[in-house]
């Protein structure tokens, strides 16, 4: 455990937070896509298939993982509950039309074609990993369709990038610090995703800047 | 599954 990767945890934390916070005080899910939120689900639950078989107290850093893999995958679950039934009425349907279906078909057979090794739990974690580089792309479509971001929703964004960011910080430093090689695909994938925030932080960081509330061309 | 240290982040 490193400084960056403990920040970006800490961020992602954050991040799951402010998305619960605006749900909350504003009581509506305007501008929040669900099929963002569904595809963190699917990206949860395959990528932590291992908290079947791994002791949670094997180590520190097992328990930290442990408590970290079920408070990811039981918000995202709660988050997908508040859209789909408490505020329902508030979803932007109308807007919230990326084909995921696509992203799903891409992911799998990536997966089945790039792997770590020709195992079940490998090919589905290579999904996982694969899926969670695109998973934000419905998310920033809903954004450019209706232009305006409430700032909330802005910060949510904001932390979710900053946390993968930060991921290739602690990539590097283990890289030469622990002498860890051979993570090629997770390397890859972070780096995409880190790359599709790119255009937002340009603007979130100018919206910031002018003290304005974030408005994408 | 055999994660080894391969697996050690979130």
């Amino acid at each position: 455990m490193n400084i960056f990767r403990l920040a970006a945890d800490v961020l992602h934390v954050v991040s799951i937070f402010l998305l619960l916070l605006k749900i909350k005080t504003s009581h509506s899910c305007a501008g929040i896509s669900l099929k963002t939120q569904f595809l963190y689900m699917i990206v949860f639950s395959t990528r932590y298939l291992d908290l079947f078989f791994t002791k949670p107290w094997h180590s520190a850093l097992t328990f930290y993982n442990t408590i970290m893999k079920i408070l990811f995958l039981s918000s995202s679950a709660y988050t997908i509950y508040l859209i789909r039934n408490r505020y329902k009425h508030t979803y932007d349907k109308v807007h919230d039309t990326f084909r995921i279906h696509y992203l799903i078909a891409g992911s799998a057979v990536l997966a089945l074609v790039f792997h770590i090794r020709l195992t079940p739990f490998e090919i589905i974690w290579a999904f996982s990993v694969f899926l969670e580089a695109v998973a934000i792309m419905p998310q920033l479509l809903l954004l450019q369709e209706t232009g305006q971001v409430e700032n909330i929703t802005s910060h949510y964004i904001f932390c979710l990038g900053s946390y993968r960011a930060l991921y290739i910080c602690n990539w590097i430093w283990r890289y030469f610090m622990e002498h860890r090689r051979n993570q090629w695909l997770a390397w890859a994938c972070g780096t995409v995703q880190t790359l599709l925030y790119a255009d937002f932080f340009y603007y979130y960081i100018l919206s910031q800047r002018q003290g304005k509330k974030l408005r994408l061309p | 599954p055999s994660v080894g240290d391969n697996k050690d982040e979130l």
